[in-house]
């Protein structure tokens, strides 16, 4: 139980000594691999229980972990004869499941999958990141996705101004994207949309937007 | 101690369905969460702590039809969702946590989330440290059932991106977990946009609008340019419309003509007139007429209450709905338009027959961004034919109503919050 002596914690703060290990070699990075998803430890798929109870799985399966990602970490299929050419085979698979993996890593964190272990990925892999490993990886990896320009493409439905002038609001509290801006004294309108006097004349003005802050 | 808690919580807590996804997602839409009292951060006050996790779960709130209230009350079984900070080995947790750097926290699927308190988490726009907002909105949307996304912008990435300014939900972070949970739906009061005249530095005149949406006792204003509404709305009635009925309104008026420059709300018997110069209602308008008025009074022959109203500037008329009626009310002779009160399907014929509200219209919105008329009821709604419509297709019946949508297909993301996130 931690003990608040001073009234800003700041003797609590001294306490924090330990330091989460950092990747420096290829062993601290295959238990990095291992750790996040990218390499499947021995039979993973088999000793997967079947029943639904989540939190049963993880306990037993955490403890599992750990002991697997210290041991082997190398793929077999269901049905591969065990005994006769364990060793040559596993360093084999040993080092391509690393490679792979470490590509795998490159990739999703647009690094360039080159396989090795360069500086840029051991900066990547020492990063704050969330604990929760990636193996339910989302295809939706920036190669595959036109995300970014995904909501200008939603807009085309729209028959959207081309651009907005940002105003303070201040009776709304916020800065915010505005609607196009009427200009009801130049009458060269560029957008002149109707006729029938259910609108104005809409001229539209070439400002760009600012960003917004909630 | 595992099967008892396995029993404890099977018998309790509604089981968790995996959606089409082959993710799992909550099945109830309303969703408890607290932070766990042996588990407060050593960082920051607790009050700081409770506050930003109330603004993460808004924030996916926001975006989703799910909506999330703290309960310090309840048994901890009936908690949907957890929270704890702990260093090392934690809360009970079997993922030990590695000290300062790589590994800030975790979510498991039964709804813990743990932060490790050895990280240096801060307040939202502290510029240093881990933001603990960022982490612990990341970790939510794990227990709502989303993976981690490598895509830039996403809040799901998983590694941590330092934040310059605020961030917000991408558009794809917005579709992945709609696409677990489904869209927001709802009724509403009413839709208008809000049209103001300004100067700019050089004594032009121009002017602006903004598209509003307002159910009960909040609005949201809708960015049509980015498909989605303002962000951190919605935001309470009284906050942004001082002197209208803050529990909500019928309907929305902007009398808008050559001689005419008047906005008005109505709510049951009673209308107000609003000023804009001041952004709140008129007590006394300029004209000497005190509000809130009668609509009888203010509009004699058009009964109350109604359901909802808009004017039309092509023939200077306000159009309110009330049932299956539509009153037509002509603003210049202050008299109901002659035939009128009439059924809303001759006013507003359908144009594939089957294919209409008839009648109850929740709102009756004149959009400047789409140049169109659409008819609100529940969760559709029906666009009414416009000029250039007819233009083309010269058979169509003049104010007609085109086939009805889906309201959320159209404008996006228009999602409740609870009523105790309101406030944030």
């Amino acid at each position: 139980e931690k003990l608040f002596h001073n009234r800003d914690h700041s003797d609590v703060q001294m306490l924090n000594s330990h330091q989460a290990k950092v990747i420096t070699d290829k062993h601290t990075a295959e238990l990095f691999l291992s750790r996040y998803g990218f390499i499947k430890p021995v039979n993973w798929e088999e000793i997967q229980f079947e029943d639904s109870d989540a939190s049963f799985n993880d306990d037993f399966l955490g403890d599992l972990k750990d002991t697997i990602q210290e041991g082997s970490s190398v793929h077999r299929s269901r049905d591969a004869n065990l005994d006769d050419d364990r060793d040559d085979r596993n360093s084999l698979t040993e080092s391509q499941a690393f490679i792979s993996a470490l590509k795998e890593f490159q990739r999703v964190s647009g690094l360039p999958a080159t396989g090795v272990f360069d500086e840029a990925t051991k900066e990547a892999m020492n990063k704050p990141r969330c604990g929760v490993p990636d193996n339910e990886i989302d295809l939706d990896t920036p190669e595959n996705s036109t995300a970014s320009d995904t909501e200008n493409s939603t807009n085309d439905t729209f028959s959207q101004p081309d651009s907005i002038t940002a105003s303070n609001d201040t009776s709304r509290n916020s800065t915010d994207l505005y609607d196009p801006i009427f200009n009801i004294t130049s009458p060269s309108s560029s957008h002149d949309i109707n006729t029938d006097g259910q609108m104005v004349n809409i001229s539209v003005n070439t400002h760009q937007s600012e960003a917004v802050r909630r | 101690r595992k099967r008892h808690l396995a029993t404890i919580v099977s018998k309790s807590r509604r089981k968790r369905d995996l959606s089409e996804t082959g993710y799992m997602a909550f099945s109830k839409r309303v969703l408890k969460w607290r932070l766990i009292g042996e588990g407060y951060s050593s960082q920051l006050s607790i009050e700081d702590q409770r506050y930003i996790f109330r603004m993460a779960f808004r924030m996916w709130s926001e975006v989703s039809p799910l909506d999330f209230v703290e309960d310090t009350r309840s048994p901890l079984e009936e908690i949907d969702i957890r929270l704890g900070f702990g260093t090392g080995r934690h809360l009970g947790c079997n993922q030990r946590f590695d000290g300062t750097g790589q590994e800030f926290a975790h979510a498991w699927f039964l709804g813990d989330i743990h932060f490790d308190d050895d990280e240096h988490f801060t307040a939202p726009n502290a510029g240093s440290g881990i933001s603990l907002l960022k982490v612990a909105v990341h970790e939510i949307g794990h227990v709502l059932g989303l993976p981690h996304i490598y895509r830039s912008g996403s809040i799901m990435q998983p590694s941590y991106l330092p934040q310059d300014s605020g961030f917000e939900m991408d558009w794809m972070d917005r579709k992945a977990i709609q696409h677990l949970y489904g869209g927001c739906k709802g009724r509403f009061n009413t839709a208008f946009d809000w049209i103001r005249k300004e100067k700019t530095p050089y004594g032009e005149v121009v002017i602006r609008f903004n598209t509003y949406f307002m159910r009960d006792g909040w609005y949201w204003l809708y960015e049509n340019r980015n498909n989605r509404t303002r962000y951190g709305d919605p935001v309470a009635l009284q906050v942004g419309w001082r002197g209208i009925p803050m529990d909500g309104v019928d309907a929305y008026v902007h009398v808008w003509s050559r001689k005419r420059d008047a906005i008005y709300f109505f709510k049951g018997a009673h209308f107000w007139r609003y000023d804009n110069e001041n952004d709140q209602a008129y007590r006394q308008d300029p004209e000497g007429h005190r509000y809130p008025k009668l609509i009888s009074e203010g509009f004699p022959g058009v009964v109350s209450p109604i359901d909802t109203a808009f004017y039309d500037r092509r023939d200077s008329r306000i159009y309110f709905f009330r049932n299956t009626l539509v009153y037509a009310f002509n603003v210049e002779a202050n008299s109901l338009a002659r035939g009128f009160p009439k059924n809303i399907r001759d006013v507003f014929p359908p144009v594939v027959s089957r294919d209409h509200p008839d009648g109850n219209i929740d709102a009756a919105y004149f959009s400047y961004t789409h140049n169109a008329i659409f008819l609100l009821k529940g969760t559709r709604f029906w666009q009414v034919v416009g000029s250039r419509d007819r233009w083309r297709r010269p058979f169509l019946p003049r104010n007609g109503l085109l086939p009805h949508k889906e309201v959320d297909q159209h404008w996006f993301d228009i999602c409740n919050v609870h009523p105790t996130a309101l406030k944030l």
